[in-house]
């Protein structure tokens, strides 16, 4: 017996998931931080984030399509993170790295949250 | 798949949706 495991298909899929998400195809949800708009895939954001997690498989609150985040995170952060979750790459600036991190400990994004730590401690 | 041999495929495993139609 044998089997053929193609070793970039993680990243295939998750660069088709992002083009969905560009061309606004099957998304079916809204982010709403402090004014700003995000459409995301439910699936996409429960499987990277614990809080949304959390959301989605609540009997009461699955449904929901338009969901408004806490007024202290800040959008940046979430542009960032929501790219990391579709994307992989998580970019990190001077000007932004604590909204990152403090908007991944919001989303309970442990993971990110440490290596964002690690990355503080090296580039001191 | 304990036993089985793996062969590893470096190429593209499925198709790619185009940034628009």
């Amino acid at each position: 017996d044998s089997c053929i495991q193609f070793t970039r298909h993680a990243s295939d899929v998750l660069l088709n998931l992002n083009r969905l998400r560009s061309r606004d195809i099957l998304t079916d949800v809204i982010i709403v931080v402090n004014r700003e708009h995000f459409r995301a895939h439910k699936t996409v954001l429960m499987a990277c984030s614990g809080l949304f997690y959390t959301i989605f498989t609540d009997q009461m609150k699955c449904n929901m399509n338009i969901i408004n985040l806490d007024p202290d995170v800040s959008p940046e952060g979430f542009r960032v993170l929501l790219d990391f979750m579709y994307t992989s790459r998580l970019s990190l600036r001077d000007s932004s790295i604590m909204a990152v991190m403090t908007t991944a400990l919001y989303l309970q994004m442990e993971h990110v949250v440490d290596t964002c730590q690690r990355f503080l401690k090296t580039s001191e | 798949y304990e036993g089985v041999t793996t062969i590893k495929e470096m190429g593209r495993s499925i198709h790619e949706i185009p940034r628009q139609d």
